[in-house]
């Protein structure tokens, strides 16, 4: 196909360049759906304040950190609304065995406003994660050195304390599970509010800042993360015993 | 200082066998993610400008070039001693990183520096 490494440059071999591994594992054409709204939106701030047009990293980017990965919720279960309370649990996967690359950061975005058309909505978040500190984030416009691409119905929160002292480095998958709580403001109560057409990602994502640890993983490009690497060099050298 | 495009007057001039425009050089190149097929998960940017290295490594490697002292000595023996070992290869010596928003295979987006991407300057080893 135009375009794409011959099958041939993408054989099973581990010493390939990892730019070729990208490509095998990018995502089919048939995924059509890209990320919408306002995730993606904050990405893009993120980027262009990162990055010139030309994609070379600025030098005086204050973003802190060589790779950041936005986390869509895999699930969302919504509640039975108790009183005027609105509640939807998220859960968010985390592939904590990136060896190469350091958790230097983490939080929570979410909208803590919503206004739709009959319903305005006080909404936080809560995590599952016993003894979790957590950390509000100043936003842009009160104040904080570091510019944020944050709009002003969405806030964060850091959580980075609860990820990296209970969720990260564990063996396997682990997930963030977070309860999104929302308040019908007064007046509102006697409309029946449903969470319909909203999708979990128009409530909350979670941002991961990495750094990489290991100069020969920066010289491999585009490797779509270490857990990735690590797997195949598993399965490589699994079939190499055999 | 090797020979790039920011200065080109750090570039050596060329003396040997006339072939000033064919020295090993940086050729300054942009390709479009589109172009590569891989538009649908490259968020930004949309242009690259890899550029590539093009050109003869004379028979004597100007100091210019940075080449090691294994190229010096391969130029030698291509041109005294073996015809059949080829002259060295003209390749780039630095690179810049790039900066790449994209989708990844689970809907995750991702920011990240990569480094490589761009060939600052040219060599010959």
């Amino acid at each position: 196909k135009p375009g794409w490494p011959s099958t041939a440059l993408l054989a099973d071999d581990p010493t390939l360049p990892s730019i070729l591994d990208l490509a095998k594992e990018a995502p089919g054409k048939e995924m059509k759906q890209w990320p919408q709204g306002y995730p993606l939106r904050y990405m893009l701030k993120l980027y262009h304040r990162s990055a010139d047009p030309h994609g070379h990293p600025r030098e005086n980017r204050t973003i802190g950190a060589k790779m950041v990965r936005l986390v869509k919720p895999s699930a969302n279960t919504v509640r039975p609304p108790r009183g005027s309370w609105h509640v939807q649990t998220l859960d968010f996967p985390l592939a904590s065995n990136q060896v190469a690359y350091e958790l230097i950061r983490a939080t929570v975005v979410y909208r803590h406003q919503l206004h739709l058309v009959n319903y305005h909505l006080s909404c936080h978040v809560e995590t599952w994660v016993p003894k979790c500190r957590t950390k509000h984030l100043p936003s842009s416009k009160s104040g904080s050195s570091k510019p944020s691409p944050m709009s002003k119905a969405w806030t964060e929160i850091d959580i980075t304390h609860c990820i990296q002292q209970k969720l990260w480095n564990r063996k396997g998958r682990s997930v963030l599970r977070l309860r999104f709580m929302c308040q019908q403001q007064k007046g509102n109560e006697t409309r029946e509010f449903r969470w319909h057409g909203m999708t979990s990602l128009d409530v909350a994502f979670l941002l991961l800042y990495f750094n990489d640890t290991d100069d020969r993983v920066q010289g491999k490009l585009l490797a779509r993360g270490q857990e990735e690497l690590t797997d195949r060099e598993s399965s490589f050298l699994m079939r190499s015993v055999r | 200082q090797a020979c790039s495009i920011e200065s080109d007057a750090s570039c050596p001039s060329q003396e040997h066998d006339g072939s000033v425009n064919n020295q090993c050089s940086l050729h300054p190149y942009k390709v479009s993610f589109h172009q590569l097929g891989w538009d649908h998960w490259i968020i930004a940017p949309r242009l690259y400008t890899p550029n590539y290295c093009k050109g003869i490594c004379t028979r004597v490697l100007p100091y210019g070039l940075n080449s090691p002292n294994h190229a010096i000595i391969q130029s030698l023996v291509n041109e005294l001693v073996n015809h059949s070992v080829p002259q060295p290869s003209c390749v780039p010596y630095n690179f810049l990183p790039m900066s790449i928003l994209l989708i990844e295979t689970n809907g995750s987006i991702l920011y990240k520096e990569y480094e490589g991407m761009i060939a600052q300057s040219c060599t010959c080893r």
